[in-house]
């Protein structure tokens, strides 16, 4: 039930641009991402292979992005996956398949090249196609038990270890491993662990398109349902998901961004004491396992704060959080917490709309820089100094031409924000008429029609 | 909504996080933009890859056969004038108008519903064992003069608020309401006036409800769309 896949990492919309001195690639061959990789898997010569998803054709690469000659690229119309054990800078087990490219041993000594046998002599581990020996890289041709080695370039020294950590200690975990983004692939059984991006053999719901901030690459172990340690599922079927061993980092994170009065982005920093649901239902406490049954036990999430009954967001939802004390109700939102404020600190002032503002603030409230008024990129401006030559567009100063009753904006550098308004507030005592001051100035004249509402249909 | 009974409103749409439940309600302003509020998001740059819409239903959390829902992820969020609260949320793909899901329509801008019209709030939202809470919900409600309602709160109300009376029984918006409508039948038409946003306590009996007024922000909306 492995894929052939699960030898693969993945780089969604790149493409592997070759030197012209380079070997050729082989030409495109018609297949699914599955069948590619069990082609190249069967090929020592092949090291990645790019996968066209529309056209669902394959071309076998004798290179990595670590060759030399060789250059990654942005290409929406390929995926590139290269063998992992060309890019791993950790080993399993004994590292026999480590094909990385680590030149030094732990003490710092410059590797001699396999083929050459000087200054050390040696006739047992010349390169050949199959044993993988290349360049002047670590290997393990003699599935020696300290890992990857090499001849090295110090007279004195034949041969040392490169000191090559192994991939469950290469990069720790901190808290409960939310963040850990090493290569751990296989579970505390051993047992190997299922890709992310397939629904086999167990379906699941953790696509990588739709949680992008969860890391989930391949099939390296990860949390992305705030578990107690990183997980995966497993390529056995019997097992649907399995807990993998990773080391504790020693020292804890500094926690970032704490509040207690109010809460930013999603509230995983708050540490105030609202312990009531916003329709007065009482929080049930952390530790408690009634009436709700639950595994976010604190002593487990000890960078969670799971304190008394406080709102909480252990688990990254849209804002805190609590079990509630009623049975009919498992979980409510605390969002009648206040959000913190997270705009920018304003430099000027303006008066009136801010239509006759001509200062030099050029930047979003937001904090992003605005666009010049007469550049064309990142957006076609539908208003400018063309357009409007009395508005004083100058550069990218917010300005506000089309008197905008929300004061001066500008268009922004940033692709995915058309416009925006600027850090620039209100001069006191700046009177703008209340819309209440005479509110029935504006006539309600026509609209359009809802037909259920009019027919009085039954249901 | 608490005190409501179950209704139909074809404007208001389920927000739905990436493991596909409900936290936020919101209005169909045109087939691919829909008006919520800023509480319901983490940020104004929020990823929001695998959020989704869903409308078209009555059932909070509908079975596979229901043959009028219809699913759109969320394409970007866009942040109001700072006062607003307000966002737009453009969809990836327009929703299709049928007998299920309409667009609301907007007042025009500084437009001031009168005091005393009854307006509709809906939404999946906590019912606190007043209703079904596995259903669309709907409630009524009176708009209340600005001045009574500001004295009500002791002078605290903005004029980007707007208030509805206290009712006796307990009627209002609560939890996983937030961002839905308050709709006022004026001209013969359905018009967003307010939008939900999260009070300290659910349908106060005492004190005022308050929602953002919509029509002090119609020009950004209109603006956000052209743009």
């Amino acid at each position: 039930h492995r894929s052939p896949l699960n030898d693969f990492q993945r780089l969604r919309a790149t493409q592997l641009l070759s030197g012209p001195t380079e070997l050729p690639s082989s030409p495109p061959e018609h297949g699914s991402a599955e069948q590619c990789a069990h082609r190249c898997s069967i090929r020592l010569a092949c090291r990645a292979f790019h996968h066209d998803r529309q056209s669902q054709l394959c071309q076998l690469l004798p290179w990595t992005q670590h060759s030399p000659h060789v250059q990654l690229q942005k290409n929406i119309h390929y995926d590139l996956y290269q063998k992992k054990d060309y890019l791993r800078d950790c080993i399993t087990a004994n590292g026999t398949s480590y094909r990385g490219t680590r030149a030094m041993t732990e003490k710092g000594l410059r590797c001699q090249h396999w083929h050459a046998t000087t200054p050390h002599d040696h006739s047992r581990f010349l390169p050949t196609s199959r044993n993988g020996l290349e360049e002047n890289y670590c290997r393990n041709p003699d599935q020696d038990k300290r890992g990857p080695w090499c001849y090295t370039l110090n007279p004195n020294v034949r041969h040392q270890s490169c000191g090559i950590k192994k991939c469950e200690d290469a990069v720790c975990m901190t808290c409960n491993g939310e963040e850990y983004r090493g290569a751990v692939d296989h579970t505390e059984s051993g047992t190997e662990c299922q890709r992310w991006d397939l629904q086999h053999p167990h379906k699941h719901p953790y696509h990588p398109d739709k949680y992008p901030d969860k890391g989930l690459d391949d099939n390296y172990c990860r949390n992305p349902d705030s578990s107690e340690r990183p997980w995966c599922y497993t390529t056995d079927p019997a097992r649907e998901r399995e807990y993998c061993r990773i080391r504790l980092c020693k020292k804890r994170p500094r926690p970032l961004n704490l509040t207690t009065s109010c809460f930013r982005g999603k509230g995983e920093g708050y540490r105030g004491k609202v312990n009531v649901t916003v329709s007065g239902i009482p929080c049930q406490r952390w530790d408690a396992q009634t009436p709700h049954q639950h595994h976010f036990v604190p002593e487990k999430y000890p960078c969670k704060d799971l304190q008394e009954n406080y709102c909480r967001n252990p688990d990254g939802s849209e804002a805190p959080w609590c079990f509630t004390a009623r049975p009919t109700v498992r979980i409510a939102f605390c969002f009648h917490i206040r959000r913190c404020p997270d705009e920018l600190g304003t430099q000027e002032c303006y008066h009136g709309h801010g239509e006759h503002y001509h200062g030099h603030v050029s930047k979003t409230r937001k904090g992003i820089t605005c666009q010049p008024w007469a550049a064309q990129e990142p957006h076609m401006p539908q208003i400018s100094p063309v357009t409007h030559p009395e508005a004083h567009l100058e550069e990218n100063y917010c300005r506000n031409p089309d008197n905008d009753s929300h004061g001066p904006w500008c268009y922004t550098m940033d692709p995915h924000t058309p416009f925006d308004y600027c850090a620039i507030k209100p001069c006191s005592g700046s009177r703008v008429p209340s819309v209440l001051e005479n509110a029935d100035a504006v006539a309600f004249e026509h609209c359009g029609r809802r037909d259920e509402r009019l027919q009085r249909k039954g249901r | 909504i608490i005190g409501g009974q179950p209704g139909n409103s074809p404007w208001t749409v389920s927000i739905r996080n990436r493991a596909g439940v409900h936290f936020c309600g919101g209005s169909l302003v045109k087939e691919q933009w829909v008006i919520s509020t800023r509480q319901c998001f983490s940020s104004c740059d929020a990823d929001l890859t695998g959020y989704e819409v869903q409308l078209g239903t009555l059932f909070k959390d509908p079975g596979p056969g229901d043959p009028d829902q219809q699913t759109i992820p969320i394409a970007r969020i866009v942040c109001g004038p700072s006062e607003s609260q307000l966002v737009m949320l453009k969809l990836v793909r327009p929703a299709t108008l049928n007998r299920r899901v309409a667009l609301i329509c907007l007042p025009p801008e500084r437009y001031i519903v009168p005091a005393g019209t009854i307006c509709e709030i809906a939404g999946w939202g906590e019912t606190r064992g007043t209703g079904d809470g596995s259903v669309l919900n709907v409630a009524w409600l009176p708009v209340m003069a600005h001045g009574e309602c500001n004295a009500a709160l002791r002078g605290r109300l903005k004029e980007s608020e707007l208030c509805t009376s206290p009712l006796r029984a307990g009627v209002g918006a609560c939890e996983g309401d937030y961002g839905g409508p308050l709709a006022c039948l004026t001209a013969d038409c359905w018009v967003l006036e307010g939008v939900i946003t999260p009070s300290r306590v659910c349908a106060r009996t005492d004190q005022p409800a308050l929602f953002i007024r919509v029509s002090l922000y119609v020009n950004w909306i209109h603006k956000v769309i052209k743009m």
